[in-house]
């Protein structure tokens, strides 16, 4: 369902570009729970943004569902995104100016989904990570793991099939991230969404299918557990 | 060094407000490394803003080294947090326009101190959080982690009796959190900088004098540990 050959990533900095990621090759099937982790720096936020179609590899070949990314325009890559994946992001991004429950049913308006079940939707999503008393909030009026919620209820609105997420239990209690992974847990078991976690909690790392270890850009581990 | 008394923090929304903190009372001695924990939403980000003079409480009062918050300026406080408060923000709140280097010298060029010093100094911090070799990225060029550490450095430079973190290892590996808590530590231990850190993670617990439990405001638990 993923696919990556001989991917790198370099940023031109001053005489000689940092190497983020360097000729990975990376499948994922469908329906896998796989964790990502790797020392700070290592490479998983580029990693997790190349897979979303939200950055562009310097060399190699990224593949979603059998597409080419390479081959597709801005738009089509757009549509793509909207259509399978789910981001949740390191540092959240959400809009100031929406409410919770705007946010979260931002997606959706871009698949041209009907106002209604939008609303309806995103208000279900909103009460699976806990937030159905919070929905009318604008961003500056939640606390940092409350925001964290809101970006991964988002995620999950439009029923993706890949759901990629960078840190989302980073700032979460231990109970509030057990329900999480309670939740996104019997997501994977009943509908096979396939996740991709980047993450430094070994409580997330527990309830992997797969873990992958980054470190200098290279996959220096990956490992398939037995834990289903 | 920080006395609250009575303190409560209230938020107005529609038509009932949202109490965040609730009439606390709170005394943190000199050189004491507290740990604030709670589920999301229980009021230690609140908490930590209203010690670090960047909030005002609803009611009751704040003191800092004895003195009295409310009777301060809005430029006397400023000068207070300067001097004596170094404050690691969960959402990091970098400045993007200036380099690692830079946004770790402002503190000091805002206690005037001369430019090569500020330089000389900013360095050594960025170097004590591993980040020798980046002092010339911004923001956009760093990974979360990397952020993180600045935020930290940025946070020491000015070399504050009294440090407030919130949530300072959401982002980092198991390892390079440990050589931060190791850092912090020994400035505990050698200097006598007083700690208030908000986290969820039980590492940073275990290296804690005094534990506080938040839960809806009110500080349900006040333990205070024997492991120096
Ligand atoms: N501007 C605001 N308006 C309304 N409510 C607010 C505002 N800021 C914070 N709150 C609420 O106050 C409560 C405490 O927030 P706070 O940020 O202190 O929690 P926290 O313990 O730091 O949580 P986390 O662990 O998720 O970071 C939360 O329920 C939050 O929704
Ligand atoms: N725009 C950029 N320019 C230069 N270097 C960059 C840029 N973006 C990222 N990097 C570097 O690429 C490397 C990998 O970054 P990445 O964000 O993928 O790490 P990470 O594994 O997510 O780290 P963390 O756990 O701290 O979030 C880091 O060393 C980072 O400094
Ligand atoms: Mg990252
Ligand atoms: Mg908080």
């Amino acid at each position: 369902v993923v696919k990556l050959q001989g991917v790198s990533r370099s940023f031109p900095l001053g005489n000689k570009p940092i190497i983020a990621l360097d000729k990975l090759d990376l499948t994922l099937e469908k329906g896998e729970f796989v964790v990502l982790k790797g020392v700070s720096g290592s490479g998983k936020s580029t990693l997790l943004n190349l897979i979303g179609a939200i950055d562009d590899p310097s060399e190699g070949e990224v593949f979603i569902h059998g597409q080419r990314l390479s081959s597709l325009s801005d738009k089509q890559k757009s549509q793509l995104r909207s259509q399978y994946i789910g981001f949740i992001f390191q540092a959240f991004n959400l809009i100031p100016v929406l409410t919770a429950l705007e946010n979260v049913q931002y997606p959706l308006s871009l698949q041209k989904v009907a106002n209604g079940e939008a609303k309806d939707r995103a208000t279900e999503a909103l009460t699976q990570v806990g937030l159905a008393d919070f929905i009318n909030r604008r961003p500056n009026q939640l606390s940092g793991g409350q925001m964290q919620r809101v970006a991964i209820a988002r995620a999950l609105v439009t029923k993706p099939d890949i759901i990629l997420a960078d840190e989302p239990t980073a700032n979460l209690d231990s109970e509030t991230s057990k329900q999480l992974m309670d939740l996104l847990g019997s997501l994977n078991r009943k509908t096979g969404v396939t996740f991709l976690f980047a993450t430094h909690h070994d409580f997330v790392l527990s309830r992997a299918s797969r873990i992958l270890e980054l470190k200098d850009g290279h996959i220096i581990k990956d490992e398939r557990l037995k834990n289903l």
